[in-house]
């Protein structure tokens, strides 16, 4: 029943009517729509690029990823997608110029371990947390 | 497949790109500067490689706890990231993580971690080594003592890192023949007090017992010691290291067979110690 960003051209239209034109859009648009649903996309940071060989003794780089796409109704399982996400999903629907759609986000992110010199060629070991998309959802 | 090739067309950095992104994971890092390193020559030191064998062992234990959560290898790679670092040289450090050997005299060179520093690592955030600043052997008539003198400097810790650990490692190859079917005890002292014409006033820290035909790596425990290193900097005098029979009688170190800084790079002397943050610091908004 949400009317939705698009302009309802054909107001002499039954409801009825209209609902099977939109159901049927709305099938369409859900397939396309999954095509580029919320889901984690590769990213490498090279620490190689970056010019910094002579000081990072490892790793070369390492697989960030970045998360993009649709949060829209229906939030679908793989999405990751909160309650939350879920009630803000129908709202937007209902008032899209007022609440946004949920955010698609790293949900879960992994730590990587960087060794490397310093200044005095003293070698440190340390664990960075949060640097690695584990997986993405809507929130 | 849970993850889909980017969507951007992949280019190479242009120079204020690089720059931004360098500086910003430099603030990740926590680094005010990119560190340039002296001392390239030294890269295959003891420090260094060892200080990799933990890397692997950090490295391996965060690939198995995502294939357990995602079933898949670390970053999306079938079996995790690769091994080596830049570099990949045999001189270098081209290693593959070594199964861990609890042996309280390690022959491997480089030095090898053992089960003490599993656990270490388990509780750390960061480890460092550090590299020995200075060192001099005093030999002495027979009524004193034989000795080498170390220094480490401890200044250059992040803010916020307590010590939880701390380990001096020093290799001791076979003796001298003449002390072939011997024990040794070989003692770490901490230096108390310095005085210009008589013997520093010392602590005892850790001592062990060895044959004098064996060689390898000796593990001294100065936890305690490098605590109060990084709290006092000031009472940093560094350590001494002695040999002596069981009756007591002082060894030269070139006899004893102790490594110093004429020996190969990947038997030097060194300090390693484990933190954990004693407090969370944030990075400055930009």
């Amino acid at each position: 029943a949400a009317g939705g960003k698009k302009k309802n051209h054909n107001r002499n239209k039954s409801v009825g009517q209209q609902e099977a034109s939109r159901s049927a859009k709305g099938g369409e648009l859900n397939t396309s729509e999954q095509k580029q649903a919320c889901k984690k996309h590769e990213l490498y940071v090279s620490f190689r690029d970056l010019g910094w060989q002579d000081w990072i003794i490892a790793p070369e780089g390492y697989a960030a990823f970045y998360c993009d796409g649709e949060c829209s109704f229906p939030l679908n399982a793989h999405m990751n997608a909160t309650n939350h996400a879920i009630v803000q999903t129908l709202v937007h629907l209902m008032f899209p110029e007022n609440v946004p759609k949920p955010c698609c986000a790293p949900t879960k992110l992994n730590a990587i371990s960087v060794l490397y010199f310093d200044d005095s060629s003293n070698v440190i070991l340390k664990k960075y947390r949060n640097m690695v998309v584990r997986s993405c959802g809507c929130h | 497949d849970n993850h889909v090739h980017s969507s951007f067309i992949y280019r190479r950095l242009r120079n204020h790109e690089r720059k931004e992104i360098q500086r910003e994971i430099l603030s990740i890092l926590g680094l005010p500067h990119r560190p340039r390193p002296f001392s390239p020559g030294k890269q295959a030191s003891s420090a260094p490689l060892f200080m990799l064998d933990l890397y692997n062992a950090m490295t391996t234990e965060e690939e198995e706890a995502i294939q357990q959560s995602t079933g898949k290898g670390f970053n999306g790679k079938a079996h995790g990231l690769p091994r080596k670092g830049f570099y990949g040289s045999p001189q270098g450090y081209s290693r593959v993580a070594q199964p861990y050997r609890a042996a309280p005299l390690s022959s491997q060179s480089p030095p090898q971690t053992t089960s003490h520093d599993t656990n270490f690592l388990n509780d750390a955030d960061m480890v460092m080594s550090f590299v020995n600043l200075v060192e001099k052997d005093k030999d002495f008539s027979h009524q004193r003592r034989h000795h080498k003198e170390f220094r480490f400097d401890l200044t250059q810790i992040p803010e916020g890192e307590a010590v939880t650990a701390a380990e001096f490692r020093i290799y001791k190859d076979r003796s001298h023949v003449r002390y072939e079917n011997i024990t040794l005890k070989v003692t770490v002292y901490q230096v108390v007090k310095e005085y210009l014409h008589r013997d520093a006033e010392t602590f005892l820290l850790d001592s062990r017992k060895i044959r004098a035909s064996d060689g390898g790596w000796l593990v001294f425990d100065i936890t305690a010691t490098s605590n109060h290193w990084v709290l006092n900097p000031q009472q940093n005098m560094g350590l001494q290291l002695s040999v002596e029979t069981t009756d007591g009688r002082s060894i030269n170190m070139k006899s004893a067979g102790v490594v110093g800084r004429s020996g190969p790079q990947s038997k030097q002397p060194f300090l390693v110690a484990f933190f954990k943050a004693s407090e969370v610091l944030f990075r400055s908004v930009r």
